[in-house]
């Protein structure tokens, strides 16, 4: 997936880095010291309908020519994650406990268009 | 959002860069919340010590996805009673209310001290409160140990099922192997019980399968 650079009009990944000392929750949340949280952004025009991001095949890149020349287009389609991981959280509870906590899909790791 | 743009992320206007960053903090807080399903940050009024905060990261293995979802805790203990024999002790857990969630491990770390006589018996129980209040104490394990240092001893998870409360009471009883106990000084303590070798509880929890507890049930 491209990340989106300023004049980035079609579908790409933006990026951003959340230090936990910026959110002022270093003192409950022990590791790590931060996080991307990355939001998929842009344009879906009717031919990247259906295609995976950069990662598109062979396949896919014809059949969005096929669409292309297809003079319907299909239907709306969005810039959606399309990977995603998880992220291991080691923070206190309010009883002052350290909790080890897997976040499951909380980084988008691509995009894509649906 | 432009009006009528059909899908969220699609051509959405392009944000000024301190209103978007604002906007992704606030979406952060957000989403970490809901990722440990909180619904406001915990305010810590009793943070552990620095080194058994550092000893405790060091057992969990930080940054380390496990294969299992679930939660992982360490609760150190606050001591209840160190009564005159040295070998007795009471330790109390503050464990958040358990969520739809299951103990599979459990294991309570000791510190022994260098005035370990020998080969001392470890006896653990449970103590809970009943309904009307009525108290009773369950046998859960006993461990026996000849080194100073730190050693975790293995308890049953079914022993441990949480109280409403989430406050877990452990009695630590020891007795010197026979024969020695010529060994042991009155008084003489051989457990750690403060401070940053203070003992602590080291659990492994998972969500519970959706219908777990129907099939048992059943």
């Amino acid at each position: 997936t491209p990340t989106c650079e300023p004049e980035t009009p079609l579908c790409c990944r933006r990026d951003h880095y959340v230090d936990f000392q910026e959110l002022g929750w270093r003192d409950w949340i022990l590791q790590p010291e931060g996080y991307q949280l990355n939001y998929c952004n842009g344009q879906c025009p009717p031919h990247l309908a259906g295609s995976p991001g950069i990662a598109a095949s062979f396949h896919s890149a014809v059949f969005s020519l096929l669409k292309a020349n297809n003079p319907w287009p299909l239907g709306i389609s969005c810039c959606v994650p399309t990977a995603k991981r998880s992220l291991s959280l080691l923070h206190l509870d309010r009883n002052g406990n350290v909790v080890k906590t897997d976040v499951p899909d909380m980084v988008v790791e691509a995009c894509g268009c649906s | 959002q432009e009006a009528g743009s059909v899908c969220p992320s699609c051509g959405s206007p392009t944000l000024a860069p301190q209103t978007e960053r604002a906007l992704v903090l606030e979406l952060a807080k957000q989403q970490i919340l809901e990722g440990l399903h909180l619904t406001s940050r915990p305010v810590i009024t009793h943070p552990p010590p620095q080194a058994a905060l550092t000893r405790a990261l060091r057992r969990l293995q930080p940054g380390s996805v496990s294969p299992v979802k679930g939660e992982e805790v360490i609760s150190f203990a606050t001591i209840t009673d160190s009564s005159a024999s040295t070998c007795s002790s009471m330790f109390t857990f503050h464990l958040s209310t358990p969520r739809a969630h299951r103990l599979y491990h459990a294991r309570l770390w000791l510190h022994m001290l260098p005035t370990l006589p020998g080969t001392l018996y470890l006896r653990i129980s449970r103590w809970s409160t009943r309904k009307r209040r009525r108290v009773s104490r369950t046998f859960l394990a006993e461990h026996q140990m000849n080194t100073p240092g730190w050693h975790a001893l293995t308890l049953p998870p079914s022993g441990l099922k949480g109280e409403e409360s989430g406050v877990l009471k452990l009695q630590v009883d020891c007795r010197p192997l026979e024969g020695n106990s010529t060994a042991v000084q009155p008084q003489q303590r051989f457990l750690d019980t403060e401070g940053d070798q203070r003992p602590f509880l080291e659990l492994k929890i998972r969500a519970n399968e959706p219908g777990a507890g129907r099939a048992r049930r059943r």
